[in-house]
């Protein structure tokens, strides 16, 4: 564990506190893509089924227990709270996330390291957390208006994805064959996703202006 | 070396 790699946690855990803790408090998940949210869940259970195969330490088990039951929390919410899914813009979010899920999965049957039944359920999960934030990137644009909440959300998943480039360049230093393409393609490809986000961020910041994104 | 170490991350 390094420093960036725990700051990148950190931001990641922040990040769906943030966005589950709005919708419990405010009983509003207004702005908030669902197929987003969807994706993200099944992104963590095809990651983390290595749960009843592998042990690395109480806090990779205990991140791995809290990242599965935020993200189905937030889906539930979304689907089923009598409340709550009356806030949900099902107009704006149209997004088709099965077309992400597909190529995911052929891709990671095309390409991996392995060939077994975890570590190909292990790399689609990659390829598809790199692609997940896109139908709420496309709902942001779509309600333009943006409430601090959510944006702070994709600030703080923004800052996660940072911090882990930082975090393996740092290992790819310090330790002796630490070589991943297939993650580090995968992960730089979803924080670029970003950029563009984070420039309008930004710029709203400076000016202390409501964040509003080009139509 | 453990070929497999990113799989400690989250």
């Amino acid at each position: 564990m390094n420093i960036f790699r725990l700051a990148g946690d950190m931001t990641h855990l922040a990040s769906v506190l943030v966005l589950l803790l709005k919708i419990h408090t405010i009983k509003s998940c207004a702005g908030v893509s669902l197929k987003t949210q969807e994706l993200y869940a099944i992104v963590f259970a095809t990651r983390y089924l290595d749960i009843f195969t592998s042990f690395y330490s109480i806090y990779n088990t205990l991140m791995k227990l809290i990242f599965l039951g935020s993200s189905f929390s937030i889906v539930w919410y979304m689907r089923y709270h009598k409340t709550v899914r009356r806030t949900y813009d099902r107009e704006q979010d149209t997004f088709r996330h099965w077309f992400l899920v597909l190529p995911c999965l052929l891709l990671a049957l095309l390409i991996h390291e392995k060939f077994t039944f975890l570590e190909v359920l292990w790399t689609f999960s990659l390829y598809l957390e790199a692609v997940a934030i896109l139908p709420q990137l496309v709902l942001l644009q779509r309600t333009r208006n943006i409430d601090n909440l959510t944006g702070q959300y994709v600030f703080l998943l923004g800052g996660y994805r940072g911090f882990y480039i930082l975090n393996w360049i740092y290992r790819y230093l310090t330790e002796p064959h630490f070589v991943h393409w297939i993650t580090w393609i995968a992960g730089l490809v979803q924080t670029l996703l970003y950029a563009d986000f984070f420039y309008y961020y930004f710029q709203s910041w400076k000016n202390n202006k409501k964040l509003q994104l080009p139509a | 070396p453990n070929d497999h170490s990113t799989k400690d991350e989250l």
